[in-house]
This record gives structure tokens, sequence and C-alpha cells, in this order.
């Protein structure tokens, strides 16, 4: 049951934290920032 | 018991006002007048009277909106637009929820929100259990994906109403993702995984919460997924789903490697307790958490004197408790043998104990080898440092500690001696005290032994842990360099070593790079 | 030694539902809010195009070296997430300001011919969402009360 699991789209070598932008287990990259959602100001909700 | 007659279709009526509410523009801005109306508006309906008649507003409100979701998945006309609507009527129904745990009760009343939201969480799990029960395998996860994770979203956004009641929230969450765990609801499976992972959900259970109070509802969650995944690992050849799900919980662990290793360091014992011994790498992944501010020793410099690191003297964490796995009967008898080194009866009585079965794979009670091997590692320690030694081949040799693992070696059977071998080298971690008893044991076995068979199950119990993708756990490393390098343990002298040429090259080649 | 061992049937009930859930893995935006202003599945682009962002891309400092447009963009069409956040941070690093009434950035042009508690009056470039461009406002008042 090995693999190389630097393969898995987790930047293993990363300084930051990696939980923050794991978007999920199934997935092959970290979460962009426009993936995340975030609390923002609510006069940034424009829309 | 049956709904009350008119029920379903003045929740029909009244979820439907609030879904055209909830999409209306302008909610924003006058929303807590909206909600405020709202709420009026539901105890004018008397559906606040009381908590069957809550519990009962909530279980029909979410079976419509499943009901909803699988007519759009199911209608072909959709198409690509399916999973919008569907999001359209439960981030509805979710805001609806999380507003209604926001008012209700006076502000500072944060047990009336907790014991709502507890409410509407079991309420939803339930409705999952009996569609899963129902639908087999047409269910799907959609509908409660989109509920769990948008209303963790809400209830875990920066608001000083929830920002008080953080740490009930998540043990209701936790109480509910344990009740829809992979073992019970195997079609949720998938996105259960994705619910514990979430990076708010681990933030705030792993990071934000004081005194690691949300550790060990953490590690209840992924002692679910390993108690689901183990009997599938356990056969080695994963079909496709199961391998998906593998993977997934190898970039979870993955993540708590570099993020919260010392978690994993903690929990390790119970962990590997779960994780079938032949599932190699992924306990590798788990014995390889250090904590972060250690500075682990190359292992591979020459002539590293372990015992003189500074770390190497103290004892780990260990959780849960594990002492409560030996049956209280043979702790008696064995705190009473490592105390008096009689009688050697007890030694002769020991495999009795571990072992359950005669079915050749399923003979032993692992965990309780786990935990006999741990306990009497620790006594040792214990007795080594009362007489302020430290461990080595000479301080751990003809004492009560190592007659049990000396006669265990000897009297239990392949299948047993591997399952007492690995839980030795579980203990092969981060420079620690555990890790150096364990090490000497491991090596004190292989030399003191005169059965080359027994030498060489010890050496193909590492090897195989170091053959696998990395990482390795730094204990496991320096123990192996230390059976091949050491003139004491003659190991290249064995003929298992030279008993064919590609054994012969992949110890040399392992030997190759530990040089 | 272990060998297998054979799944009792509760196991194989669970593989046949795990292998239908396979069938329907759970999607990236089942787990986030609505984006009603961007495809959430990224749009097949040709081979030749950068096919993953770059891995600093959730950094402040790549922001700041993103053209004044791009940071607009970012900020009107990816409403409510981190990417929204940083562009934001980095408009105002680059001397713009957003005013919470008119829902709109603001940069001054010159120093303003009046500035009081309350308010400065002079000539600003603001960005106008609808005609996406950057247009000059002589004599504006920018009132400090609406400033987030």
């Amino acid at each position: 049951l090995g693999s190389d699991l630097t393969t898995l789209g987790l930047h293993l070598n990363s300084p930051e934290s990696l939980y923050s932008t794991f978007s999920s287990p199934f997935a092959d990259s970290p979460s962009r920032p426009q993936d995340i959602d975030y609390p923002v100001p609510q006069e940034y909700l424009i829309h | 018991l049956e709904d009350p007659p008119g029920l379903y279709e003045k929740v029909e009526y009244l979820l439907s006002e609030w879904v055209r509410h909830f999409h209306q523009p302008g909610l924003l801005r006058d929303g807590d007048k909206i909600y405020a109306a709202y709420v009026a508006r539901l105890q004018q309906q008397g559906i606040l009277k009381n908590d069957d008649l809550i519990q009962r507003f909530f279980r029909i409100s979410m079976e419509m909106c499943v009901e909803l979701c699988y007519r759009t998945l199911n209608d072909p006309v959709n198409g690509g637009m399916s999973r919008p609507k569907c999001y359209h009527t439960m981030d509805a129904f979710v805001k609806l929820v999380v507003v209604l745990v926001r008012y209700s009760g006076e502000s500072s009343n944060t047990l009336a929100k907790v014991n709502l939201l507890n409410k509407v969480l079991l309420t939803v799990t339930q409705v999952l259990l009996a569609d899963h029960e129902k639908r087999q395998v047409e269910f799907h996860q959609l509908p409660y994906h989109r509920f769990f994770i948008m209303i963790l979203n809400d209830l875990c956004s920066p608001d000083p109403v929830f920002d008080a009641i953080n740490f009930p929230v998540l043990q209701c969450f936790c109480t509910a993702y344990h009740m829809v765990r992979p073992s019970k609801a195997p079609g949720f499976a998938y996105t259960w995984l994705e619910l514990i992972s979430h990076r708010v959900f681990v933030s705030k259970l792993l990071l934000q919460t004081p005194q690691q109070k949300g550790w060990p509802l953490f590690h209840q969650l992924l002692i679910d997924v390993f108690k689901f995944l183990s009997p599938f690992l356990r056969n080695a050849e994963l079909v496709k789903p199961t391998q998906t799900l593998y993977k997934g919980t190898l970039r979870v662990l993955l993540v708590l490697l570099h993020d919260f290793p010392e978690f994993l360091c903690d929990y390790h014992f119970s962990f590997c307790d779960v994780i079938p011994p032949n599932c190699i790498q992924m306990r590798n992944l788990i014995l390889s958490a250090f904590p972060r501010n250690m500075r682990l020793p190359d292992p591979f410099t020459p002539n590293l004197k372990v015992e003189l690191l500074p770390d190497i003297q103290n004892a780990p964490r260990i959780l849960p408790a594990y002492i409560q796995l030996i049956i209280p009967d043979l702790k008696k008898n064995l705190d009473n043998y490592i105390k008096t080194r009689a009688p050697v009866t007890f030694l002769q009585e020991l495999r009795g104990h571990l072992q359950i079965s005669s079915e050749p794979g399923k003979q032993y009670n692992s965990s309780l080898i786990n935990a006999l091997v741990l306990y009497v590692g620790t006594q040792a320690i214990a007795f080594i440092h009362s007489k302020s030694g430290t461990p080595s081949p000479t301080t751990i040799a003809h004492t009560a500690h190592m007659d049990i693992f000396q006669h265990l070696v000897v009297d239990l059977d392949t299948e047993g001696r591997y399952l007492f071998l690995n839980a030795i080298a579980n203990q092969l971690r981060y420079p620690n005290s555990h890790t150096h008893f364990f090490s000497c044991a491991l090596l004190s076995l292989f030399a003191e032994t005169n059965h080359e068979a027994i030498q060489e199950q010890i050496t193909r119990v590492l090897l195989e842990r170091l053959i696998v993708n990395r990482p390795h756990p730094w204990g496991l490393l320096i123990t192996f360099i230390d059976l091949i390098k050491n003139p004491t343990y003659n190991f290249w002298k064995h003929d298992f070593v030279h008993c064919a040429p590609e054994i012969e090259r992949l110890f040399e080649s392992v030997a190759k790079s530990c040089m | 030694p272990l060998g297998p061992i054979s799944l009792g049937q509760d196991k194989v009930y669970q593989l046949r539902m795990l292998e239908s859930a396979y069938k329907h893995m759970p999607e990236p935006s089942d787990s986030e809010k609505v984006r009603p202003y961007l495809q959430r599945t990224p749009y097949p682009t040709p081979p030749y195009h950068p096919q993953h962002s770059p891995s600093h891309m959730d950094s402040y400092d790549f922001y700041q070296r993103l053209s004044i447009e791009t940071l607009f963009f970012i900020f009107y069409y990816m409403e409510g997430t981190k990417a929204q956040y940083m562009a934001a941070k980095a408009l105002k690093k680059l001397s713009w300001r957003f005013h919470t009434k008119y829902m709109t950035w603001f940069q001054r042009l010159e120093e303003p011919n009046t500035i009081t508690d309350d308010y400065e009056m002079g000539t600003y470039i603001y960005f106008d969402y609808e005609k996406w461009a950057q247009r000059k406002k002589d004599g504006f008042t920018f009132e400090y009360r609406y400033l987030e």
C-alpha cells in the first residue's frame, strides 16, 4: 500500500500551514483564494 | 408517532415563505427585522410551542429539502445546473436554523442555543440514516453535505454570539459526525471525510479551542475512519472506491503531520491499534510525527550517541489512557511478576491470555499485545531510571521486563511474534525515552536469541517499514542502522541476509543509504 | 504473516454502498457559497495556457503585483472570498480607498482644496464598476464617516 506521498498535491515543504488551503481529501491541489469563503466586511458584498 | 394532521402542509408553507425571504435582495441590510418577523410568525403558528413540534418542524423541513434535491438531481432537464438548484433551498434552510439558534433564548442564554443546535443536528442525522437505509445504493450525499458545511461555516464565522458557544458547537458537530460515521452510513463516507477535514473545522477543533479540548473529539473521528477502512486495507488489493477513501485519508494525515504533529504524537498508540499491521506507510506517517520545537539529529550521523540526546530521557504523552486495555487479572499478575520476577508459570500462561482463536490471521488480541508491550516497557524505563541508569543492552538485560519479552519472542508462533515485534517497532519514533528503550529491547532480542528465524523476523519487521515510500520514523532508522553497523549483532553473517541475490542487493542498498 | 481476511457481510454491504457513493463524489462547489459571477469548475483552456495556479498565488505579495484592473476584477467578481479580501488589501496599499456609501473605490488625484474632520473636497478618480473604467470626479466630497 506504499505510494509517493509527495504526489498527492500537497505542498509538504510549505512553510505555511496546509490546513488553511486544504480543499478536500479528494482534490489534487490546494484551494485557491477565490475558492475560500472569507468573512469580508459586509460592505464588500456589493451584489 | 405520526405528525399531527396539517403539520406537513403548514411546514411546507412556512418553509417556502422563508426561502422567498432568503433570496430577496436586501436581506443583508434588513436581516434582523426579517428574522424577528419570521420567528414571530413561527411562534404564532405554534411551531415553537414545544420540543416535539420543533423537532418535527426541522425533520419535515429537512426531508422536504432532501426530496427537492433528489428530484432536481434526477431531473435530466437541470443538467449542470442541478447543484446550484439544490443549494438554493438548502442554503435558505441552513440560514433559518442559524437564525433560530442565534435568536433562541436571551443572547446570554448559551444553553438554549446549544440545545437547539444539538436537536437540529441530531434530527438531520436521523433523516440521513433513514434516507440511507431506505434508498440504499440510490442514496445521495449532496443535501447533507451542503447542510453540514454551510451551517458549520455560518456558526464558525466571526460573531460575538457564536464565539461564546464555539466549543459546545464543535461538540455538537462531532457528536453528529460520529453518528453518521462511515461504518454507519458508508454511502456518506466521502463527504464525511471531507466534512471532518474541512479547514474551518480542523482549525477550530485542533488550533483555536483552548487547552486542546478539541483533540479527543477529533481523535474519535479519525478512529472512526480507520476502523471503517481497516478490513479493506488488511486485504491490500483495494478497489478504486476504497483506494480513493484511503488516499483521501492519507492527505488528511499529511496535513496533520505538517500542521499538528503533536496531535499525532499524542494519539499514535490508539491510531496504530486500529490501523492494520500491513498498512505500513500510513502507520509510518503517524509514527514519523515529532514535536515542531524538536530538531532531529541526522540518523545517519556516524557514531551518533542516542543516549546523550537532550530529549531522549523525556517520556512521550500517550493518549487516551491505554492501561485499561489490559484485563485487571492479567495486570495484577503482570505487576507481581515485574516486582518479584516470579512465578515462572506466569510466563508460561502469558500466551494463553493473548491468543483468542486458532483461526489463522485472527489468532491474537493485537490490542492487548500492544498495550502489554507498552506497559512493560514503561515499567522497565521507570525501573532503569530508578537506578539512575539509562536504557542500554546491559541495563535492560536480565530483568523481569526482558524476561517477558524474551519469553514471548520464543513462545509465540510466527503470527503472534509478528504482532509482538510490531508492537515494539511502533514505539520507534522521535527521540524520547520510549524510542530509546524499545530500540534497545528490539536489538537485545536480536542479540540474545539463538533462533535464526527470530532474528530474521525482527529484520523483516524493520525492513518492511523501511522499504515503503517515505516518511520513515527517526527511531526506526537509528535502530536499523545500529543493527547493520554494530558488530555486536553480527548482522551480515546471517544466512537470511544472503538468502537471495535481490535480498542481498536490497540490504546493501539500504546499508549504503545508511552509510 | 497475517494474510488477507474474508470480509464479513456487513463489510460487503459497506463496500457496495461505498461503490455507489463513488459514482457521485462531492464536488468543490458543494462546500462553497454560491458564486454568482464566476463558474466554479475551471474552464478548459488550451493546454499551452498555464493549467495550474502559481503556488504562491495566495500570498499578499502576489496580489500587490497585479494590475489595478485585475485587482478590481477580483474584488468585484470574487465576492465573499479570500481573493476579494486580498485584492482589497492590495488596492489600499496602492492608496485606493473603498467608500461604503458609494460602494466603489476612490483615489485622490491631488491635495484636496477643503479638508474638515468629516470630509475632503477635491478631485478624485474612482472606479466605475458599470463602465469598468476609471473616471475623474472634480469637486467630490469624500465623507470619512462612510469609510469602512
